[in-house]
């Protein structure tokens, strides 16, 4: 839920309530990420790198329900509604333009819960390997997660041949707006 | 006067992921 304030606020006053949303989200992508079979049997070290480094891609995965590409709103948690427009102010402009554009395209493909889950959970062993130690072991995560992926989408839509090649087709988009974007700036007030 | 931090996204999530896996050591 993200209170975005009315507009009786200054924007700053907006962006550090939009800032605070963040903080919740993150916590919870940690929490799924210890929820993925082999995650935890992974080191410590490598935990902690894939997901500072996958983290913002699985944001956006999890944001693109909020997402309404026909209408181009938003809707938070807490009901609010916003146009792309309004939200502008907030200086997300690009960032919000690029998830509009992938959340329709994942959202064409209508996964289930489950399905959404799993995939959220290769992203996250797909992410950049850079810091990473035992690469083999985050290898064979990641080959197990896509395997079981393949299968589940492949049995329920057996007549969809592309549908998970589309799906892979996703991740290199996540990476690009996670180099893009994931620069953007927050404010936090100390008081 | 009210003082701000300002930082990355990514800053911000590395931040907490931290903080998360050195509570739990």
């Amino acid at each position: 839920s993200c209170p975005v304030a009315p507009a009786s606020r200054s924007s700053q006053e907006v962006w550090e309530s939009f800032s605070q949303c963040f903080t919740p989200a993150v916590k919870e992508v940690v929490e799924f990420a210890k929820s993925i079979p082999g995650f935890q049997s992974l080191s410590q070290h490598d935990q902690v790198m894939l997901l500072k480094s996958g983290t913002f891609q699985v944001l956006m995965v999890r944001f693109c329900s909020l997402f309404d590409p026909k209408e181009r709103t938003v809707t938070f948690l807490n009901g609010q509604t916003y146009s792309l427009a309004s939200l502008r102010a907030l200086g997300m402009g690009s960032l919000l333009d690029a998830m509009f554009e992938f959340s329709e395209k994942l959202g064409s493909l209508c996964l289930e819960p489950d399905e959404m889950a799993l995939f959220m959970a290769v992203v996250l062993v797909s992410a950049d390997r850079s810091g990473i130690v035992e690469v083999a072991a985050v290898e064979k995560l990641q080959e197990n997660l896509i395997k079981a992926l393949r299968s589940l989408i492949t049995s329920r839509r057996p007549e969809d041949s592309t549908l998970f090649s589309k799906l892979l087709l996703r991740l290199p988009d996540l990476r690009t707006l996670n180099n893009h974007h994931s620069d953007k700036l927050l404010a936090f007030r100390i008081d | 006067t009210k003082t701000h931090r300002v930082m990355t996204l990514a800053d911000h999530i590395s931040h907490i992921i931290t903080q998360d896996f050195a509570r739990n050591q």
